[in-house]
């Protein structure tokens, strides 16, 4: 029993260094796609796609366009339901999604 | 049995992060098909109209979406450099990142939800490395990659 | 009062910062309360 388990753990952390190295091979190729400047400038969605994501037509749809590392917050509901944002790299973009 | 009881509970450490991992790593192909996939439409659609969409339509990733009913009564602060917002609802709202937007969309392909069909797996599989191909399988039918190691 | 403070801006990343936040909101009794006298006249809208 001893040996079995010793094989097991032994089998378990091959398979955990090998989806380390895939979850980081995974992680630079997407940060390659999405730079890509090919795929920058083709990764957008259209405002009819937005509301096809939104099953109930009456849901108000606010989009918010914000530079890296801004901070979002969001307060504990129990006195209001507040976000606040914060950028340090430049300002923030905040638009409707039009309903038609 | 000291030493089997040690080697049980580190087995099961290990079993947890391999799930952990696993899951990680779905999301982030699932992220890699679904944004290929968007790329993918884009340019088909650029190619067919033969012009890009025009500007105002068009929302750039990445982004973030905030919904709310439309009766919620937004109050909204902004710093005169639009780098700073207050936002105070008066109900309840939610928010989706992109990724999430492009799930809804269809661009992964109905691999979140293990209701992948035969042509969209064969296009999964085209968009991803072939070391990731049997993680794709295993989310087209909804298996877990872990019963591999633990028979279970 | 507690909060939840995420970083936003980059693409994509684990999307589930979002899903604690939503549930942190829509978990609140306050929002039952607010269906509650959601039978009121709906309040005039304020645009962005």
């Amino acid at each position: 029993r001893y040996q079995d388990l010793q094989k097991e753990v032994s089998d378990f952390t091959q398979a955990e260094e090998k989806l380390d190295e895939l979850i980081t091979k995974c992680n630079l190729q997407l940060r390659l796609l999405t730079e890509d400047t090919q795929n920058k400038k083709l990764g957008y969605v259209m405002c009819q796609d937005l509301r096809k994501s939104f099953d109930s037509p009456d849901q108000l749809v606010m989009v918010i366009r914000a530079p890296p590392e801004t901070q979002m917050q969001v307060s504990e509901p129990s006195e209001g339901y507040q976000v606040s944002l914060k950028s340090t790299q430049g300002p923030i973009d905040v638009f409707l999604c039009p309903e038609d | 049995a000291q030493e089997c009881q040690n080697l049980e509970v580190e087995k099961q450490k290990r079993l947890k992060r391999i799930r952990q991992k696993r899951s990680q790593l779905e999301e982030l192909i699932l992220q890699q098909i679904a944004f290929k996939n968007l790329v993918q439409r884009n340019k088909v659609s650029e190619t067919s109209s033969l012009a890009p969409p025009p500007s105002g339509s068009v929302i750039q990733l990445p982004f973030i979406i905030l919904n709310t009913d439309v009766r919620t009564v937004i109050d909204c602060s902004i710093s005169s450099d639009k780098c700073e917002y207050l936002f105070n609802f008066d109900n309840t709202f939610e928010i989706h990142d992109d990724i999430e937007i492009l799930k809804r969309m269809g661009m992964s392909l109905g691999l979140e939800s293990g209701k992948c069909t035969a042509d969209n797996l064969v296009v999964a599989k085209s968009l991803v490395p072939r070391s990731l191909e049997t993680y794709v399988i295993g989310m087209a039918r909804g298996t877990s990659q872990i019963s591999s190691f633990t028979g279970d | 009062r507690t909060r939840i403070l995420v970083s936003i801006g980059e693409s994509f990343g684990t999307s589930d910062k979002f899903q604690k936040i939503n549930a942190m909101v829509n978990s609140s009794d306050r929002s039952l309360k607010r269906s509650l006298d959601m039978s009121s006249a709906p309040k005039p809208l304020k645009r962005l």
